[in-house]
């Protein structure tokens, strides 16, 4: 049986766990035009 | 190790009491294949690791940026965007601002809809109105009058009826249509 | 301190590259000068150093607002080690020493972060670290290194390939949910990375398979010791789910790897994930087109695809043991001797549990009477190769009857497994599926058991009706086995004593 320690480490994990967005594609350096910029909520925001 | 051992599996009923059948016996996996992109019917197999946002679909939230290779050629172009016989550098608001207006109305609608949240969608933006394109708040698509037909103005002065030239994201393409436009959906 | 200095190096670092692009010549200079300036210019220093910077990183992970990027500093150092190897002279020590130094010192501060913090470990910010690592490393290898304009440096690198992914694969293997229960589903993740597990599957030669097979051992292994038939932890519940994904998407891209590798992945998987079994068994090589197994006037004996036979990436010969000698002697010079030598050797010292339909344990040796079968396997298809077909297609013949021993002479949970390890080659049309259905439909037919006959018939057909209830897909094979058998003339399937005994088995013997 799994012991309780390793359980509850494991319901953690799952808590935790990474998605798409941490599993993306690093990008440190953002040029000017692809910084962040709060548009309009009626644009699209996702790509 | 003969038959009878079988019969859990196979009496639907009471599976909850011996074995968890989503596990022994399995899914029906289409629902899972399709949410893999896989389509085992399709002739062309499209590889679907290079690609995998996640094990589970529940953390699959959005795309991944893929493997891919941008070669020098792509890069460093002279003589274009009025940049002299250096390639064009993309560093500062301003400047780039100037730039955006050299672009052709899909790379304008590229950025729009590539880019959400930055400072390249609200410039496209600004840069789509003096067009005289409009976007459209629940369409969320942009709209341009046809030039070959004046809109017909309603009574209430709220709203026209006309022919009007979309911009579908989904297709890539512009499209004519017949629209009642009403003024306070754009903007 | 030393280490404020090094959290200072470090800032510098992070604010670089926010900066400038990572390819930008300020990178580089700076680079110079953490090594001429005697921040990375020796080993320790270089631990000492990738500690404050991974330390500094998770903190900041930690104490960022969640809706920020939490992640800047973690993807800087991502960034630098793989500058790092890119940039070095590596003429005192090898690329593979200077990675795995820096990958050790990850793994000190991963599991000091576990043990200190228990059930309040995140995974979050070590698993970016290791996927920004992979990304970072496509980037630099884009299109066969050609970024790398200096040509010594772009060889050095292209032969290092290999060794990033396995250096990758082995701590990858450290960090698996046995020993860090608290990272499984980061882990689970990394495994399925698009830049690691499609990379590994299409290394050339093959050199990414055996890490990969380690791998998903581990997976395997780990879902196999905390699965219950009757209660399934939440938690492994979603394991599986991510497995059962893996798997397809595995299937879809390099069916290769599931055809070529089913007998050691058969090996860890709990016979209770069927459907699991049968995704792996029913993998086939792209490039075939295989015959519609429920064409009722397919002939298995005609199918020209069953001249060849399958590759096996893992050659089961090296699990025979002890038993190697006496089985392939057996093979070229049958006696009872070396038969009773293999049938008293498939047994355990003691009992292992073991997660079954309708048993919760074995005393029989799973692995290696897997092993044994598909060695029989293996060397009838050469044999039919070297001299002829009768050589192997006659119930005489000694790789039809090392077979039929070890049920004879076995118990009935040898004659089980036996059979299960006969059922998981009948799969795509090749040599191994057309050989192991002529032993099915004949030990099935026979008439040499005795007493033993019904119980031998009706595990047979468990066997097979097992895979056949499961949810698609199902084995070609295993299909054509079960259609010839409902199919033998002289008695119906359905008036079997132990057939009807069941209802419900009956009425899906008549089904089908």
């Amino acid at each position: 049986d799994m012991p309780v320690s390793m359980a509850s480490q494991l319901e953690s994990s799952l808590l935790n766990c990474p998605d798409s967005l941490d599993a993306d594609t690093p990008h440190l350096f953002q040029t000017p035009l692809s910084l962040p910029h709060p548009t309009s909520i009626f644009f699209p925001n996702e790509t | 190790y003969g038959l009878k051992a079988l019969l859990p599996l196979i009496r639907q009923e009471d599976q909850s009491s011996e074995y968890d059948s989503s596990m022994t016996l399995g899914i029906d996996l289409s629902p899972v294949l399709h949410s893999l992109g896989i389509h085992p019917n399709s002739v062309y197999r499209r590889k679907v690791l290079d690609t995998f946002q996640s094990p589970w679909v529940e953390t699959s939230r959005s795309e991944v940026e893929p493997r891919f290779f941008t070669p020098d050629s792509f890069k460093n172009i002279p003589n274009v965007l009025q940049a002299g016989d250096q390639p064009p550098s993309f560093n500062s608001v301003q400047q780039d601002h100037a730039k955006i207006a050299l672009f052709q109305d899909e790379t304008l609608f590229y950025l729009f809809y590539k880019h959400p949240g930055t400072v390249a969608q609200e410039l496209t933006y600004l840069e789509l109105r003096k067009r005289n394109w409009r976007y459209h708040k629940t369409l969320k698509v942009w709209l341009t009058k046809d030039p070959m037909m004046e809109p017909i103005v309603a009574q209430d002065g709220a709203s026209e009826r006309g022919s009007y030239v979309f911009f579908d994201p989904q297709r890539w393409e512009k499209c004519q249509r017949d629209f009642v436009l009403f003024y306070n959906a754009i903007m | 301190t030393n280490k404020e200095r090094m959290y200072l190096v470090f800032t510098e670092w992070v604010k670089l590259l926010q900066r400038v692009p990572s390819d930008d010549v300020g990178v580089l200079v700076f680079i110079r000068q953490m090594v001429s300036k005697g921040v990375l210019d020796q080993s320790d220093k270089l631990i000492e150093f990738c500690k404050a910077a991974i330390e500094l990183s998770v903190n900041s992970f930690k104490e960022s607002d969640p809706t920020s990027e939490v992640f800047i500093a973690i993807d800087a150092f991502s960034t630098l080690i793989v500058k790092l190897l890119c940039l070095l002279d590596f003429s005192q020590s090898t690329r593979k020493e200077y990675f795995e130094i820096i990958f050790s010192t990850i793994t000190l501060v991963f599991s000091e972060d576990q043990a200190k913090n228990g059930n309040n470990f995140n995974e979050r910010p070590y698993f970016r670290l290791l996927s920004s690592l992979l990304c970072e490393w496509e980037y630099l290898r884009g299109h066969n290194f050609a970024k790398i304009k200096d040509a010594r440096a772009r060889k050095e690198l292209k032969e290092f390939e290999e060794q990033f992914f396995e250096v990758f694969a082995s701590f990858l293997h450290a960090y698996q949910p046995i020993a860090f229960p608290g990272f499984s589903f980061a882990w689970i993740t990394l495994l399925s990375h698009r830049m690691f597990l499609p990379r590994l599957l299409r290394l050339p030669d093959k050199k990414g398979w055996p890490k990969l097979l380690l791998l998903f051992s581990d997976l395997l292994k780990f879902m196999g010791q905390y699965t219950k038939k009757s209660h399934v932890p939440d938690a492994i519940s979603v394991v599986y789910k991510g497995t059962l994904r893996i798997f397809l998407a595995v299937g879809n891209d390099t069916p290769e790897f599931l055809v070529e590798n089913h007998y050691v992945l058969l090996n860890y998987l709990p016979m209770v994930y069927m459907q699991l079994r049968n995704i792996i068994l029913a993998a086939f090589p792209k490039k075939l087109s295989i015959p519609d197994p429920y064409d009722p006037n397919l002939e298995i004996e005609k199918t020209e695809l069953c001249q060849d036979a399958p590759l096996i990436f893992y050659d089961p010969v090296q699990d025979l043991k002890n038993l190697k000698k006496p089985v392939d002697n057996y093979l070229r010079i049958p006696t009872t001797s070396l038969m009773r030598t293999i049938s008293s050797g498939v047994y355990l010292n003691e009992y292992e549990r073991e997660n079954g339909i309708g048993y919760d344990k074995t005393a029989v040796d799973v692995k290696l009477i897997n092993a044994i079968v598909l060695h029989v396997g293996i060397e009838a298809a050469l044999e039919k190769e070297k001299t002829s077909a009768n050589a192997i297609f006659n119930t005489e013949s000694s790789y039809y009857t090392i077979l039929t021993n070890l049920i004879t002479e076995g118990t009935t949970e040898v004659k089980f497994y036996v059979v299960q390890a006969i059922s998981n080659q009948l799969r795509y049309p090749n040599a191994h599926t057309l050989w192991f259905n002529y032993v099915l439909k004949n030990m099935f037919t026979s008439n040499e058991w005795g007493d033993n006959k019904a119980e031998i018939q009706e595990i047979i057909i468990r066997t097979l009706l097992e895979r056949i209830i499961t949810n698609k897909p199902h084995c070609w094979g295993v299909i054509v086995t079960f259609t010839d058998l409902l199919r033998l003339n002289d008695e119906s399937l359905a008036d079997l004593s132990f057939i009807k005994d069941i209802p419900e088995v009956e009425l899906i013997v008549r089904n089908l």
